[in-house]
């Protein structure tokens, strides 16, 4: 049950669903459990709904985990964002109110279908899982899929690469279903969170191109204050700024989809670690990992109560 | 063993161009071998002074690491043996899993 489950450790795919059902069936009045779509191989996209229903157009949080398959911290930070919103909703005054004044969407494991080849067959395995008829090689990268700058710098035409941006945007099943939501939401989702791993970094738009965003002394504001947030919990560095000029130029990006979507904020973590164990992150790090990890984002969160 | 113990003896090699003569030669050697990169995604984003990650099959180690000496491209493995990293971030489960 929910309450013997180990969030300190990696789960495939099939313990990660049974327990979003748990979740489900064990908290009805603060979560809600629905599919979005079907991934390439024909499974289901879940979305858990977490907050409380006081009323119907509540702001909302987006956060999704697992866009590349071998980043399993994310999925495991997802879990347990899920169960620490919902452990301290008695006693946590400042988690009862953004679930009282916020939704969030939390989607666990957004590349379904290359999360469970990275468990049974390719532990490296890092994209989808979908098949062009007259090329060999299979997927195409979450993260270069969506449909802003498409398949410019940074990401490549040639379906045998990592980066490949597929064969035209939103091609991937689950990269249309999550723009469809989060399109017919735009008008209260006013964070986009996705986590990623590994490099210790907080990015936001734009990844495309060495501009800088409108909204930008807020956007910075709310990352300065979550990496200081994050800092706080165990003194660990994480480095912050547009995506493009702190990692590197990259184009087809979930957030610069998001942001160009109308979402004030947008943001891509890189999770531990800097590269010592590098997707190979022990299990013994998941909980200071996604421990400070949590700071970062109820801080996100509680800025968006704020007028900036 | 996990995967089939596939990748025993594989590495991940750490590479920090330090010029942008070391990193066109780092792309020309990628040229010619089959590798996973762990970061950045792909060769064409590496350059002088980020780190380049770069997972190298067991049968392809040495051929890089005597490459790298040549170019007098200064490189740290961070990872001597994959599969034993693979074993413990999740091995334990599945010992547990045959207890």
């Amino acid at each position: 049950s929910e309450l013997q489950y180990d969030y300190e450790v990696y789960h495939p795919l099939e313990e990660i669903q049974s327990w979003m059902f748990e979740i489900n069936r064990t908290h009805p009045h603060l979560v809600d459990l629905f599919s979005i779509g079907q991934s390439y191989e024909g499974r289901p996209l879940y979305v858990l709904q977490l907050g409380k229903r006081t009323r119907p157009f509540k702001k909302a949080v987006w956060i999704d985990c697992g866009v590349h398959a071998r980043e399993w911290i994310g999925p495991a930070f997802c879990q347990w964002f899920v169960k620490e919103a919902l452990n301290s909703y008695q006693h946590d005054s400042s988690m009862r109110r953004l679930m009282n004044q916020l939704n969030f969407y939390i989607m666990p494991v957004f590349n379904v279908d290359g999360y469970h080849y990275s468990w049974k067959t390719d532990r490296f395995w890092r994209k989808t899982r979908s098949k062009i008829p007259k090329y060999h090689c299979r997927g195409v990268d979450a993260n270069r899929n969506w449909k802003v700058k498409w398949c410019d710098e940074g990401a490549s035409l040639h379906p045998c690469d990592d980066t490949y941006c597929g064969p035209f945007p939103e091609s991937e099943p689950e990269v249309k279903a999550v723009a469809k939501f989060l399109r017919k939401h735009r008008k209260r989702v006013k964070a986009y969170i996705s986590i990623h791993a590994y490099a210790q970094m907080l990015l936001y738009p734009y990844s495309y191109k060495y501009a800088t965003i409108p909204n930008f002394n807020c956007v910075e504001s709310a990352a300065q204050n979550a990496v200081s947030a994050l800092y706080s919990a165990y003194g660990v560095r994480y480095r912050y700024g547009p995506a493009s000029t702190t990692l590197y130029v990259s184009s087809g990006s979930s957030i610069d989809w998001a942001y160009k979507n109308g979402i004030p904020y947008a943001f891509a973590f890189e999770l531990r670690d800097t590269g010592y164990y590098g997707f190979l992150l022990p299990e013994a790090l998941i909980n200071p990992t996604c421990t400070e990890t949590m700071r970062a984002i109820k801080t996100i969160a509680s800025g968006l109560l704020k007028k900036c | 063993y996990l995967y089939n113990n596939r990748y025993v003896g594989d590495q991940v090699f750490r590479i920090i161009p330090s010029s942008n003569t070391e990193v066109q030669a780092v792309k020309q050697l990628l040229q010619n071998l089959t590798v996973d990169l762990w970061q950045p995604n792909s060769a064409s984003l590496i350059r002088d002074n980020s780190p380049a990650d770069i997972h190298v099959g067991r049968n392809k180690t040495q051929w890089l690491r005597r490459h790298l000496h040549q170019a007098h491209i200064h490189y740290e493995v961070l990872i001597s043996n994959l599969q034993t990293e693979i074993e413990k971030q999740t091995g334990y489960r599945s010992s547990r899993k045959r207890r």
